[in-house]
């Protein structure tokens, strides 16, 4: 697992940068050429109109399609099908949604605040009627931070990897393999930054780290005020997969 | 966690194109 030598670490390096263009929802060329199709005001306001559930519902099959793409990736990072089923199972469910987090910067144009939203950009005013600004804000604040760091691809996919192998994830059976795989992915961004002449990145990326956990402890506190007040939904409605990750 | 998360469970042990 470990990488011995300079040609391991590239094939490891290889390996998640592969992985991460394979299991990407949408390519950079093509968000690109979309960063201007935004959503008119009529649409804009079809959102603001949706009441509160159905908008939670709407952003929950969302974010359980863009986890579905995070756990083929992950099933790809050199190292995770060798950790027992238990402990894939455990970093999916506390890293899938960081790694959501970490993907939705390269949806994100920051000359005007918009993500990439149901095939268009989208900007905070779209996500008013889920009824939490604060956390809406926080992931917008998130991705125009990412977006600051102008990330190359092969970085996201390293970082992306390095967010979702931690071995002080809760229930893990084997820390000491978990954290043998984090270091060799560890070693794979260091490589590459080293290679990039952007070494500096490496504190700025553990910062966002830091950032990364309190987001997904927002989402977790708003749903369980959506869950409270809307239980029928939370319950019924949800995609079984988000319900099993999050509720 | 196997019990408790059988969606994840059964991606991941899907076989990957």
């Amino acid at each position: 697992l470990y990488p011995h030598s300079l040609r391991n670490i590239d094939e490891l390096c290889a390996s998640i940068v592969r992985s991460h263009r394979e299991t990407s929802q949408y390519r950079v060329e093509e968000l690109h050429a979309l960063r201007w199709k935004l959503f008119n005001r009529e649409e804009i306001q079809a959102y603001q109109s949706k009441s509160v559930d159905e908008m939670w519902q709407h952003c929950a099959i969302r974010l359980t399609e863009a986890v579905q793409y995070v756990v083929e990736f992950a099933k790809h990072i050199p190292g995770f099908r060798m950790l027992s089923q238990n402990d894939q199972i455990a970093l999916l469910k506390t890293g899938s949604m960081e790694v959501v987090l970490v993907r939705m910067s390269r949806l994100f144009n920051t000359e005007n605040n918009t993500v990439f939203f149901d095939g268009k950009f989208a900007g905070t005013e779209v996500f008013k009627s889920l009824a939490c600004g604060d956390l809406i804000t926080a992931v917008f604040d998130f991705a125009h931070g990412m977006c600051a760091l102008k990330l190359t691809e092969q970085q996201i996919a390293l970082f992306s990897a390095l967010v979702l192998i931690n071995a002080d994830r809760p229930c893990l059976e084997d820390k000491g393999r978990v954290q043998r795989v984090q270091r060799s992915v560890e070693f794979g961004l260091t490589h590459i930054l080293h290679r990039d002449n952007q070494e500096s990145l490496m504190h700025k990326l553990y910062q966002r780290v830091a950032v990364l956990r309190s987001l997904c402890s927002l989402h977790m506190e708003k749903l369980r005020w959506f869950s409270q007040r809307y239980p029928l939904t939370a319950h019924s409605l949800f995609p079984p997969l988000y319900k099993e990750l999050f509720a | 966690l196997k019990e408790k998360h059988k969606i994840l469970h059964q991606l991941l042990q899907n076989s990957t194109s």
